[in-house]
């Protein structure tokens, strides 16, 4: 298995190329690619070593074909269903970024357990009773659960998911989900980002 | 410096202690501790061996002794002022998360470019230009700026923020930041994590 943190640095890689893409480039070196990720190019070497031989020694990279290479080792030649569960501020905010609706990724239903939401809809995208869950990704084929409830709820709805067929899992809730082997899931915890910023101001010891 | 891995568990452990407090928990083994966060005994040892010794062999550790030192390891027995930059869809979610206004932190000004939302509130807290954050962070003494700006605007808008006076940066933006060696930056990129399960979504060959 590729360890997460190069699968991280491939989809930094994919956008620097698409980002050179736009600017007219047809071609890039291992130094300019690495550069743009503040990384040495012997590591971009290495990450990329574990999917195959790409570009050729001096002449450095096509930029079409490595993206094309990339979003292919990164399942984004399909598109996957997502549910979010929880339509409260993050889940609402989640629903609206554009990152969640291009390059593979679609919003198929929006759950909650909250009456006065159930029902209604949010940019367009219909909100359904969480116990609806089994059913939905059944008929809507859904793959990845973005989990956006309060932690005391999160375990529940983590295994409501997985025994409903959901194989990934993005949970933002600060509680760390347990899943069968098979289930890939991800936390972002952003309050401890914030402690790791805070951790750096007391060592700075400003005050 | 301790790695950045160890100060994301001890937020961890700090978060596990205070779940065993509710409980009325007063003391916990290193098996128990570690176990919340599926990790080893050894691990846990190993990162607090990083700020000294805790806790008595065969006694486990005094929960509120053992919180009490994480609490001041990660900064969180002051309080640090923080400035959302951008109040667009992410800015106005984390406004409203209760982890930016509890245990250390406090919200102190919100920035914007836009001339509609400049001069306005949200949730009691004034949006002002984002040219005022250098008088700003003078007068409020703050010390960490959350970006959620669009990513063109990032690097520029980290620019102005170091250079007034800022030292933590949480960048919400897909665009790698460059800051000086003392200023701390995180980048949460949700959609990179989303690649790592669409990543594994392609292993499974699921279609
Ligand atoms: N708001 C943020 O910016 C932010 C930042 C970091 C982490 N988080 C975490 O994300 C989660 C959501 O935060 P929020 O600010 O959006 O909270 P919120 O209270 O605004 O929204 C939570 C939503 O989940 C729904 N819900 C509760 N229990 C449910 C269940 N069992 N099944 C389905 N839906 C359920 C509620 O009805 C509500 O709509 C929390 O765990 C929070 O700690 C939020
Ligand atoms: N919405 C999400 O859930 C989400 C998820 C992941 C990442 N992001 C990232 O977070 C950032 C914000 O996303 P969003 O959905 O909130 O966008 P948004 O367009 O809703 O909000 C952006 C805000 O930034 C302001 N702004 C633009 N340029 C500025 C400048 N130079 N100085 C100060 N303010 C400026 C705009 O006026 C607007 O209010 C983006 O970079 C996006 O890629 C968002």
């Amino acid at each position: 298995r590729v360890p997460m943190v190069t699968v991280k640095r491939l989809s930094r890689y994919l956008r620097a190329l698409e980002k050179f893409q736009e600017k007219g480039f047809e071609t890039v070196s291992s130094e300019e690619l690495a550069g743009e990720l503040n990384v040495k190019p012997s590591q971009l070497r290495k990450d990329l070593a574990y999917f195959g031989e790409f570009g050729t020694r001096g002449m450095g990279y096509s930029i079409p074909k490595l993206a094309e290479e990339l979003r292919r080792i990164l399942g984004l030649h399909r598109q996957w269903a997502i549910a979010i569960i929880g339509v409260g501020n993050l889940g609402t905010a989640l629903l609206r970024y554009k990152g969640l609706n291009e390059k593979g990724f679609r919003i198929a239903a929006l759950l909650d357990d909250d009456p006065e939401k159930v029902g209604s809809s949010r940019s367009g995208v219909h909100i359904f009773h969480i116990d609806d869950l089994p059913n939905l990704v059944k008929e809507k084929n859904i793959q990845i659960a973005i989990l956006t409830v309060p932690a005391p709820a999160a375990r529940a709805v983590a295994d409501l998911a997985v025994k409903s067929g959901i194989k990934a899992i993005l949970n933002f809730a600060p509680v760390s989900i347990k899943a069968p082997p098979d289930i890939a899931v991800m936390h972002v915890d952003i309050s401890s980002e914030l402690k790791i910023l805070s951790h750096h101001l007391a060592e700075l010891d400003l005050s």
